[in-house]
């Protein structure tokens, strides 16, 4: 899966997810990805791609929820994306990762896998390139 | 004006044990391309939704990911993509599930986002969308890896024996 956040010169937010799915899925099954609100939401405040176990994804409909904590209850993109890909989505048994980018251009990168192929640029225009946790 | 930002994934899960300096180098080569050409349209004063399919396409075309061509096979041997985009400021969104001809699923994600009445679109459906919108459609045959068709052997075998049925889904690898 890969996925894309960004804030332009108007301070306008946009987020999108593309995806191949799971090796050897069957039944038509389809996962977060396309699923608006669960691995793709973007509002005035917040926008966010995820990448992980979709089925776990879809039940929290964790890109919303990320967007409605940093919306409703004013928590960082950090603490909200925390919150949901390293709190709620492993306590139900699911794992994988999340892009967030806040309005205030705040970035976070939450992950609960061993690495998650990231990436983010800004204001210097060099490309910044992370893979393993304590990269 | 705002500074503009770009922020990209290209998937979680990755595993050192399954790592090479080859792969990593080209993981982040490709990461780097697609942060350049999205924000080059950041800086040309376009807009975000712009800059995200633009760094997103970059990874659809690159077989290193599970997106586009280097996407994962299904049971049946086929590769079916899934893409979604939304706007901020307008709660506009556009989204695609189970296609399979279309070279880039963000860009006809979008086309259902500012082209028809819609959000999602499905399958045979959304590919006959895509051809009335000028979307590039290619043979199936173009998203096919030799690297993502022995990991769909693998997991065959893998059924066959067994091993999946019984361990159940949590043993599974799901990212998607």
């Amino acid at each position: 899966t890969v996925g894309a956040v960004a804030r332009d010169s108007q301070g306008r937010l946009a987020a999108a997810t593309s995806t191949g799915g799971m090796t050897d899925k069957r039944w038509g099954r389809v996962g977060d990805s396309p699923i608006i609100g669960a691995g793709t939401y973007a509002n005035a405040d917040c926008a966010v791609s995820g990448t992980g176990w979709g089925e776990y994804y879809l039940r929290v409909a964790a890109a919303r929820d990320i967007c409605l904590r940093m919306s409703l209850l004013g928590e960082s993109a950090a603490i909200a994306g925390q919150a949901v890909i390293e709190d709620e989505i492993p306590s139900l048994g699911g794992d994988g990762g999340a892009i967030v980018l806040g309005a205030d251009g705040e970035v976070a990168m939450p992950f609960n896998t061993e690495g998650m192929y990231r990436g983010w640029i800004g204001s210097d225009g060099v490309p910044h390139v992370a893979i393993y946790a304590q990269d | 004006q705002v500074q503009p930002l770009l922020v990209i994934h290209g998937g979680a899960g990755v595993e050192r044990a399954e790592m090479t300096p080859e792969r990593e180098a080209r993981a982040r080569d490709a990461l780097a391309l697609a942060l350049r050409r999205g924000y080059a349209r950041l800086q040309a004063g376009d807009s975000a939704l712009d800059a995200v399919s633009a760094a997103i396409v970059v990874l659809e075309d690159d077989p290193l990911f599970n997106a586009g061509r280097g996407a994962v096979f299904t049971h049946d041997g086929r590769n079916e993509l899934d893409a979604s985009i939304m706007d901020g400021p307008s709660l506009a969104a556009g989204a695609v599930a189970n296609v399979h001809r279309v070279k880039n699923p963000v860009l006809l994600a979008r086309a259902v986002m500012e082209k028809s009445p819609h959000v999602l679109l499905f399958g045979d459906g959304a590919e006959q969308f895509a051809a009335e919108q000028g979307i590039a459609l290619v043979d199936p045959s173009y998203f096919r890896t030799e690297e993502r068709w022995q990991q769909l052997q693998k997991a065959l075998k893998e059924d066959a024996a067994g091993k999946r049925a019984a361990t159940g889904m949590a043993t599974l690898r799901h990212f998607g």
